[in-house]
C-alpha cells in the first residue's frame, strides 16, 4: 500500500562447530513491527569470501527455514531459543562454505 | 569486538 516501516535488524555471527571447527556463521534477525508474536525473518549474510549452500534450511537468497520459526509461539519461542537451534542445524548442514581461493 | 565471520572449507564429494 506504499507505506514504509522502520526495521530494526540484528547483525552477528553464531558459533558453529563442524568437522571438528568452530566457524561463526554471519547472519542477520529482522525483527518486525509485529515481533515478538512473529518469528524474525532470518538470513545468512555471506561475505564475498563466502558462498551460500542451499539446502532444506537455506534458500538461493540465503532466507533460513526452520521449524522453530515456523512454529513460533509468544512467550515460549525466543531469540535465544532461534539461535540454539541455528547452532545445531548449521552444525550438521553449514549454510555458507568459503569460496575456493583463485590462485 | 564480535568475532570474525568464518565458513568451512567446501569437502569434494
Amino acid at each position: 500500500d506504499g507505506s514504509t516501516k522502520d526495521l530494526m535488524s540484528l547483525t552477528g555471527t553464531v558459533p558453529v562447530s563442524y568437522r571438528g571447527n568452530t566457524y561463526n556463521i554471519p547472519v542477520c534477525l529482522w525483527l518486525l513491527d509485529v515481533y515478538p508474536y512473529n518469528p524474525p525473518i532470518c538470513f545468512v549474510k555471506p561475505t564475498s569470501a563466502m558462498m551460500i549452500k542451499t539446502g532444506k534450511h537455506v534458500d538461493a537468497n540465503g532466507k533460513i527455514y526452520l521449524p522453530y520459526l515456523h512454529e513460533w509461539k509468544h512467550p515460549q519461542s525466543d531469540l535465544y531459543g532461534l539461535i540454539q537451534v541455528m547452532v545445531v542445524v548449521f552444525g550438521e548442514e553449514p549454510p555458507v562454505f568459503s569460496r575456493p581461493q583463485v590462485q | 569486538k564480535s568475532p570474525t565471520p568464518s565458513a568451512p572449507v567446501p569437502v569434494a564429494e
